[in-house]
């Protein structure tokens, strides 16, 4: 699994 | 709304320098990433106005000859220290990756949960908190305690989205909330002005 992802979120 | 309420009436009364300074902070810390990575038009838009709101009201706050004599510093008491040293601390040994915009961003994600604080300590303190104040803090907490619901709908469409320290944070900021909420919804239902309990 993909443990870093972008942070989208604000 | 925090900044139509302190130009409409050249007054801060009731708001915690406190609270804002620490949210210049968070945003700071974490859209750091404007500057190397890029999601959409909307996320850097939003991310320049928080930063650029932030700033807009401590600049207000601190250093406009008017609306800095309505700031109440002597009730404002909350110590800084008390909310950036365990955020600090747990970002450093809670975090997904080692790294100086890793763990600014997680600081940033902690001290995003407990920044009301000092707001709600002097909310508090304050006899008459005007409407304007009080609609601003209901919707700074529903800000993050709709995205429980957002959060819920990509754990279930979106295949590798976990985000532990996310929505623990976010979480625990809602219920810190979960007071004010309840004698928000009593004074809206009675059509009364807000007032806490001491």
């Amino acid at each position: 699994a993909q443990l870093l992802q972008d942070h989208d979120e604000l | 709304v925090l900044l139509l309420k302190i130009r409409a009436t050249r007054s801060c009364r009731g708001i915690s320098l406190k609270t804002q300074e620490l949210y210049a902070l968070v945003f700071i810390c974490r859209y750091l990433d404007l500057f190397y990575s890029y999601i959409s038009l909307y996320n850097t838009v939003m991310k320049v106005t928080y930063l650029a709101t932030a700033f807009s009201i401590v600049r207000y706050m601190r250093f406009d000859k008017v609306v800095r004599q309505t700031y109440d510093k002597e009730q404002d008491t909350f110590r800084y220290i008390f909310l950036i040293a365990p955020c600090a601390l747990l970002a450093l040994v809670l975090n997904h990756r080692f790294s100086p915009t890793e763990v600014l961003w997680t600081f940033s994600i902690y001290l995003e949960a407990v920044a009301i604080l000092p707001q709600l300590v002097l909310m508090q303190r304050t006899q008459n908190i005007d409407n304007l104040t009080a609609n601003y803090v209901a919707l700074l907490g529903a800000y993050r305690g709709f995205y429980i619901l957002n959060w819920i709908y990509r754990f279930a469409t979106e295949k590798h989205y976990r985000q532990w320290i996310v929505w623990i944070s976010g979480v625990a900021q809602t219920a810190l909330y979960a007071d004010f909420f309840y004698y928000y919804a009593l004074c809206w239902k009675a059509n009364q002005r807000l007032q806490l309990p001491a």
